[in-house]
């Protein structure tokens, strides 16, 4: 374990951004509204108070610099060392945050280029109130980006490193252990926007799927995150279900190496064996190192042992390893270690009791069950159950893709087409009525 | 594996100074990090990455070495220089 580090003895500390990133599309505002909150993760649950202040003499200063800006700590440009923190102490750069203004810093980005500022925030916010580096992969205080952690407003640190800033400060009285802080909303905290400022050059494109409004192609677990594909495009879920953005990624841009001309896929998993990712596509499939295709693909799909006429569904099952392949009311159990279909198969799939037939595609999740998703519903199944779980469906947009007012118990999912609206800030002509264009907005 | 070519080792060997997994040379005794060191630094660099503790700079280490991170080293010096000793 990494030693323990110097903490602050006061418990108001101040803060203030001196410098703002210059070449990106954050404005001050909202950079200054993604450090309270990346502030607030750390004083929701720890004694500590933070207030923004003006002046140069902040405990917290907060700057965006360049390669050598004489600390000792050069920045490199792109990529790289992205910024740094002191840690706590009587020094007048104790606390002090940098940031590398070369960074393309985004907020409630897709974009697999960016680098989320929000959770980099939160992690050298670790170190600025006395938290050093831990190989813990599910830690914020990770030494390496691993990607957006999710809505700021919702954001929760992980357990154990709440555990490790308590063994510093103790905990708030606000907090028991193991209750969720509560933001109440009646503090004036600042506003962060829906979307990206410069909306000119985010618009929704003419072909995004609405994703409150439609069934998915594909749902994969991929490196323990969800992801959901419709068309050409994919939203994506972090492990703790946070959706990394609204505004959906381009498959192609992002799965390199799928023919251009494809406008969809039929399903995708991750292999347990090698954790390479397979996309199924009518008769062929692709797989993917990363989010490199490999060599040598796309190849049919009859290596499998499959028949002709594609697959609905894949997924593999951590229980034993083996993938399990659906089309409409059959399935196989594909053994990948001897690379062959198991004896046997197929099978029908009412083997799978209250799982429907031709379903768009099934996921193993983090939490240990399996869930099958058709149409706008979903279904889970337990562990190594093999029974659909009392209650479902539910409706998978408003349980997975922050959607709300639907209804689960609709008389069907297409049907419950109007129950349902995308929840933040999405123009949606099709509802207008009285020819006035119609915007939802609840934040 | 493909053996790692020498711009790699010494980048390697850059990255792990500035994170504190290998010391600095000692400018006073001239000393230089000897393989042992150096296998010993990548071992401590892959446990603390979760990567595979091999010793040796493979493609998954060199790959985390780009990954982008925090200029804090992930050791003190005194941690690395314990480990030397």
């Amino acid at each position: 374990n990494i030693q323990m580090v110097t903490k602050w003895n006061k418990r108001n500390l101040s803060w203030r951004v001196r410098t703002f990133p210059k070449a990106s599309s954050l404005g001050h505002d909202t950079v200054r509204a993604l450090m309270y909150y990346a502030l607030k993760v750390w004083s929701d649950i720890t004694p500590l108070n933070f207030h923004e202040v003006a002046g140069n003499n902040a405990d917290i200063q907060i700057d965006f610099s360049r390669a050598d800006h004489n600390d000792g700590y050069p920045f490199d440009g792109p990529g790289g060392t992205v910024a740094h923190a002191f840690f706590p102490g009587d020094h007048h750069t104790s606390g002090d945050t940098h940031f590398d203004d070369e960074e393309f810093w985004t907020f409630r980005s897709s974009d697999v280029n960016g680098m989320d500022l929000f959770a980099v925030a939160v992690h050298e916010f670790g170190h600025a109130i006395g938290l050093a580096h831990i190989s813990d992969m599910e830690s914020i205080m990770r030494p390496y980006y691993q990607g957006p952690v999710g809505d700021p407003l919702k954001y929760n640190l992980p357990y154990d490193d709440k555990v490790r800033i308590w063994q510093l400060y103790g905990v708030r009285e606000s907090v028991s252990p193991t209750a969720k802080p509560e933001v109440n909303g009646d503090e004036d905290h600042p506003f962060l926007p829906d979307l990206p400022e410069n909306r000119s050059t985010i618009q929704p494109r003419k072909d995004e799927p609405d994703r409150c409004n439609t069934h998915f192609d594909a749902v994969a677990q991929i490196r323990g995150e969800a992801f959901f594909f419709k068309g050409k495009y994919f939203w994506r879920l972090t492990r703790n279900k946070h959706l990394v953005s609204l505004q959906p990624a381009q498959i192609h841009r992002f799965w390199r190496g799928l023919p251009l001309n494809m406008d969809s896929v039929d399903a995708i998993y991750e292999r347990t064996t090698d954790h390479k990712i397979v996309f199924f596509k009518g008769d062929r499939y692709w797989v993917f190192k990363d989010n490199n295709v490999e060599e040598g693909y796309p190849r049919p799909i009859t290596d499998f042992g499959l028949p002709p006429g594609g697959v609905d569904a894949a997924f593999s099952w951590s229980h034993n390893d083996k993938t399990y392949l659906f089309k409409e009311n059959l399935f196989w159990c594909f053994n990948e270690r001897e690379h062959r279909m198991d004896d046997g198969y197929p099978m029908e799939t009412t083997l799978w009791k209250g799982i429907p037939t031709a379903m768009d595609d099934a996921m193993a999740w983090s939490d240990g069950s399996t869930y099958f998703f058709r149409g706008k519903e979903y279904w889970k199944v337990l562990d190594n159950k093999m029974q659909a779980e009392e209650g479902y469906p539910q409706i998978t947009a408003r349980d997975w893709l922050v959607c709300s007012d639907m209804q689960s118990d609709g008389p069907s999912a297409e049907s419950s087409r109007t129950g349902a609206h995308s929840r933040q800030g999405q123009h949606d002509e099709s509802r207008s009525e009285n020819a006035y264009e119609v915007c939802s907005c609840t934040s | 594996a493909p053996t790692p070519t020498a711009e790699d080792i010494n980048r390697g060997v850059d990255w792990l100074t500035r994170f504190g997994y290998l010391p600095p040379p000692d400018p006073v005794t001239g000393q230089l990090q000897t393989q042992e060191e150096l296998s010993k630094a990548i071992k401590a660099m892959q446990e603390f990455g979760g990567l595979k503790p091999t010793g040796i700079l493979d493609e998954a280490t060199l790959e985390l070495m780009k990954t982008p991170r925090c200029s804090l080293p992930d050791l003190s010096q005194s941690e690395a220089t314990r480990r030397k000793r």
